[in-house]
Order: C-alpha cells, then structure tokens, then sequence
C-alpha cells in the first residue's frame, strides 16, 4: 500500500481565474454600531414553517435574519450580551430554533445557547458551560463538544440536546495530555471525532465510550494546524488541515489548507496535497470553512480565495470591496451560498 | 510521485482501535 506523496496544486496566476464563479446575490447590513465577528445560517421554525435564516454576531448583539422575496432579509430575533463579548457562533447541526455563542476577550469563558420562548416568542440565553474553554464544536445529533480547564485538569466535555434545544445529557472524554486547539468530526462516522493538539499531534476518541483511541504526530513543518475536514476512505483517514503558521516557500507559495492522510492503525502518515495561493496573491490564511469539497479562506491580505479541493487549485479569489477587507467567511449549511463579512457588519451572499 | 509507506492497512480501523483501547 503506497500513496502518492505531497503534491503542490496548480498555481494559476490571479488573471486565470474565473472571476464570474462567484455572482453577488444580496447583502445584508448590520445597522449595530459594534464590530462584526461572525455569521452562519441555519434553519429555524416559526408558525409550523421552516426558513433558512441567517445569525451574524457583533461584539454584543447577535441577529437572526429571516428571508423575505427577493433577497431581501426581515430581523426577527436579537439576543443582547453586556459583560462579555461575541468571539463565535458555534452552530450545532441538527438541531432547529437554537445556535449557540462562544463569549469572551481572547480566550472562551462562556458557552451561551442562544434560543426563543415557545409562550411569548420572546429571545432567551441559557448558559450551558464557563470557564477556561479552549476549543468547540457543534457536531452531527445535536451535540456539542468542548474542552476546558488546564493541562493538568483539562475537561472534554459532550453536551447532548434534546429535539426542542434544552440541553439533555453530558459525556466525559478521556483527555490527551496536551491542550486540544480543534476539533473535527469525521464524515459517516458518528462515533469518532478528532483534536488537533498544541503538540502537532492529531488524537481520535471513540464518543461511544469515551476512549481515546490513538495520538498521530504530523509533519512539524506546520504547527498550530486547524482541522477542518476528515473522512476515512479503503482504511485510512483523510483530513483537511488549515495552517495560519505557513511561512512563504519559494517554490510552493503559500500554502493555506492541505490534505494529508493517516494510518490510524499505524499513525503514519503523509501530506497529499498543498492548498496554496495563485501567483501574485500574498497573505497567510486568517480565518476560512470548509463544505463538501471546497474551502474557502479569509487571507491576512484582506482578500477570500476559494480552492476546489477535488480539482486541487485555487478557482476563485475575492478582493476587499468598498475598500473594507474581508474578515470572515463560512459556507452556508442550508444551500451553496459563501457568506462573506466585514467588520463593519455588512455581509455579502454569494452563490458559487 | 514516490510512494510513502503507511504500514498495514485495516478497513475495520475504528473497531480495533476501540477493542485494544478496552484491554
């Protein structure tokens, strides 16, 4: 059993790119006065009726946008935040009417569930967990995963919730003895979830049973990697990493994602596929999402580029508008639109 | 390309991963 080694994708310059790939299909404006974070969409029900909204985040106040005709969005729900500010929108999949918030300065302190009273329709927060909270996700079965506290007595915690939103039970992982920065679930398989660790090591858990199954070292030349994507293929995992550390190789760019794979049997492994920056595009990557098989990445340029993960290379790049450099961008997960924000609050709806 | 050897390969990973971590 072999695999192909590290190849650099194709690095088309910037003219070369289809521009036309990605067609504006509406903005919304945030009228808040604090900056911009984030955004996500979701569904959410009102009156029996399922709708794909969309939440942004300011600093304190997080929106819910529902559609109306012509691309054109109606707020309906507000939830204020005074003492601690938005860092994240943490969207927990399938589960409808809730979303919940990562609150604090440069660390997490506080987990918040974010959701509607079904009596008078009116906007609640339930604090869910405090403290010293390193990473969190929300993943498939309505659960959400997080660690916290020190490395001596750091927690991993499995939140589940129940159809209606309210939180229902709590799991324990085992820990690894190194801070956990990411989290990533792996697709298909509900019961394995995998951590990228301060260490450069990448950890999987059976959920099950809470076992920590296995810790893989990866290639050092890239530390501080983000998982953004895994799926286990003829016995190994693949997994899409982001590399905010990247320096600029003359020969290969700038790498921003890449694709490497693992024995979990063996933890050896291999990159596969650097996801670099088209020539004459500088910048490291910044904040970015993956869906399927594309990734998309807000650079420390202030520009978005978006590779095609299959195909291997960079298909389109978005420069700042309005002269306001980008700074967020997540893949809708209700249809195939890029949400794209600014600190100002104006986010703008693509369709790719 | 050159190949890089990833050892042994088992399509049940998950499983045995699981059953060695009990014992």
């Amino acid at each position: 059993h072999s695999i192909e080694q590290t190849k650099v994708a194709d690095l088309p310059t910037c003219d070369s790119l289809n521009p036309g790939s990605l067609q504006l299909i509406s903005k919304l404006k945030n009228p808040s006065g604090s900056c911009s974070v984030d955004v996500s969409a979701m569904w959410w029900e009102r009156a029996g009726f399922k709708e794909p909204c969309i939440i942004t985040a300011c600093e304190y106040v997080v929106s819910l946008w529902r559609p109306l005709d012509t691309w054109q969005w109606e707020k309906i729900y507000t939830w204020h935040f005074t003492e601690v500010p938005v860092l994240q929108i943490v969207p927990v999949p399938d589960v409808c009417n809730l979303v919940c918030v990562a609150l604090g300065s440069l660390e997490i302190r506080e987990i918040r569930a974010l959701l509607c009273s079904s009596e008078d329709e009116s906007e609640k927060q339930v604090l869910l967990k405090s403290g010293n909270i390193k990473a969190v996700l929300g993943l498939t079965g309505r659960r959400l995963v997080s660690s916290s506290g020190t490395l001596c007595d750091q927690q991993v915690e499995i939140m589940t919730f129940a159809e209606d939103g309210r939180s229902k039970e709590k799991q324990f992982l085992m820990p690894p003895e190194e801070t956990i920065l990411t989290f990533g679930e792996v697709q298909g398989m509900q019961e394995a979830l995998l951590g990228t660790t301060i260490m450069n090591n990448i950890v999987i858990w059976n959920l099950k049973t809470g076992q920590l199954l296995k810790k893989m070292h990866i290639d050092d030349s890239y530390q501080a990697s983000v998982c953004h994507k895994a799926y286990s293929e003829m016995g190994l995992l693949f997994v899409v990493l982001s590399h905010s550390c990247a320096k600029e190789r003359e020969a290969l760019g700038s790498p921003v994602f890449q694709l490497i794979v693992i024995n979990p049997k063996t933890t050896l492994n291999v990159g596969v596929m650097l996801y670099c920056l088209p020539q004459g595009q500088a910048g490291r990557f910044l904040e970015g999402d993956v869906k399927d098989h594309f990734a998309a990445a807000v650079l420390t340029s202030g520009t978005i580029a978006i590779w095609d993960l299959l195909l291997g290379h960079c298909t389109a790049v978005l420069p700042p508008i309005s002269d306001q450099n980008w700074s967020f961008v997540k893949w809708s997960g209700t249809d195939s639109h890029l949400l794209a924000g600014q600190k100002d609050g104006n986010i703008f709806i693509y369709r790719y | 390309c050159s190949g890089a050897d990833l050892g042994p390969i088992s399509l049940n990973w998950f499983e045995e991963l699981s059953s060695e971590a009990s014992l």
